[in-house]
This record gives C-alpha cells, structure tokens and sequence, in this order.
C-alpha cells in the first residue's frame, strides 16, 4: 500500500513540469524511504534522475516497494486539475494497475479525486556511476536559464568553458555568436546568489541547445543549479528538492 | 560539423 501527501500539490506539479516536456513514459519506485525515477529522452542523449525524500512529503507510507508506469502527459492533465495549494495525496494498492490522486482544500472542504491507469513501461535502469568531475559549479539558476535562452537563439549548440576563474559560454551560429562570461563570486547578503567554481581541471565541452533548453524547465524547483562538467563523462545539471532532487545527464558533442 | 554522443556511450545498464 502506498500513500504519499503532499502538504501543496504544487510541488509534485514543478517537479512533473521539470521533466515532462523530455521522456513521456516514467516508472515511478516507490520504496520505503521515497520515491525515485529515471528515464532517457528518444535520442538517448538526455537522462532524467528523480529522487524525492520522505521529507518533501506531509505524511508518506508505502509498506512495500511498487512501481508506478506513469505517462507523464496524462498525469500532467490530472495535475491541472487540482489547485497549487491543495493538499495532493497518492494513493495505490500493492498490485496496481491504476494510482489514485486526492486533492483536498482543507478550507473549503472540498475533495476532487482522479484515478490514471498506469502502464507497463519496459526501460532498464542505468547505473549511474558517481564520477569524479572535473568541474562543479554552483550559480543562481534563473541566470543559467537566461543564458541558455539567449545562446540557444545563436545556436544549435552551447560551448561551455571552465578555466580556474572563469565560466564561459559560448554560441556562434549562421546569424551571429554570443558569448557570456561569468566570474565566481559570494554574495555574503543573498548566498544563492553566489557564484561558486571548483575547479580541478579546466574543460571545454559543447552541448546541444535543444537539451539544454529542457534541463532548464527544471529551473522552478530550486533558487540554484549544481552544474559538474568532465571531459569524459555527461555533465550532470541538478536542482535541489528539500529533500530529494531532480538531475539531467547530458551527453556532449564532440569534434568529428 | 560536431558528433551528438549518446548517454548509453557513458552509463552501463544495472
């Protein structure tokens, strides 16, 4: 039996709207100590790694491991039907074939409840290694979103350069290049403003725009952005949950 | 002209 509230149904919105737009069909593990999923996009280049703790839900109860195949454009269409600050709980039985989703207004006494058939998803789970990285880098994600949205109209591809004091990314297409330039700095008044570089080797790594574009939708979860770059490896974007949070491996394009 | 790799190339299967 699994049975998980969410005190605003708003965060597992934001954490729906953060991934739908790139993989559609998701198996969702349901555990004991939370919720995780993982899926890669069509092209196979982007993978998606969800994680929610027991902390970023109200109450949460599942006596036995059951994993939910979810198509992410119908539940998004049962998510709109509930209001951002209902309570949001789900709801399955051991077997399932069907989750159910409870909004209630504790206010208004009002309860709506919607039942989505699940599916059968066949997709192995990657292992994913933890890597030593070349890079991490830690800046306000509404400025990573900026840059990305800005480069990706020069470019079909988003160069990404990181020397001991410098972040540089770079776009130069048909029309035109652009090229943004960040240095590390603390914000001692408003640290997620910070910016924070480690770096222990310096990289120059291109990716396409188009998966970028996506990973930044992740955006409305978190104030920042972890972002760790490898020459040989996927970079890793990740945006914090309260407990838990949401990652996108991106492969690069390299030199033919 | 640059080579899209694929996230396969890099995460084995569990």
């Amino acid at each position: 039996m699994l049975e998980a509230k969410f005190e605003e149904a708003s965060l597992f919105k934001r954490i729906i709207d953060g991934f739908k737009d790139c993989v559609q069909l998701v198996n969702f593990q349901c555990k004991e100590d939370g919720i995780i999923a993982q899926a890669v996009d069509d092209s196979r280049v982007l993978l998606v790694s969800l994680e929610i703790g027991i902390e970023a839900f109200q109450n949460y109860r599942c006596d036995h491991p059951v994993t939910l195949g979810i198509d992410l454009t119908s539940l998004s269409k049962i998510l709109r039907c509930g209001n951002n600050t209902d309570n949001l709980t789900l709801i399955a039985d051991d077997t399932p074939d069907s989750v159910l989703l409870l909004f209630e207004d504790t206010k208004k006494d009002r309860i709506a409840e919607y039942s989505l058939k699940l599916m059968d998803i066949d997709a192995e789970f990657l292992k994913i290694e933890d890597l030593a990285y070349d890079c991490t880098l830690k800046m306000p994600s509404p400025e990573f979103s900026k840059i990305v949205r800005d480069l990706s109209q020069l470019s079909d591809s988003i160069n990404i350069m990181i020397t001991k004091e410098t972040i540089k990314f770079v776009a130069d297409g048909d029309i035109g290049s652009g090229s943004v330039i960040l240095k590390p700095f603390v914000n001692m008044d408003k640290p997620q403003e910070s910016i924070n570089l480690n770096m222990d080797q310096p990289v120059d790594l291109t990716f396409g725009s188009k998966y970028l574009l996506d990973i930044v939708k992740g955006s409305a979860l978190s104030d920042n952005v972890g972002v760790r770059l490898s020459s040989e490896a996927p970079a890793l974007f990740q945006f914090d949950l309260k407990s838990g949070y949401l990652q996108f491996f991106l492969a690069p394009k390299f030199n033919d | 002209k640059r080579k899209q790799s694929t996230i396969g190339e890099f995460f084995g299967k569990k």
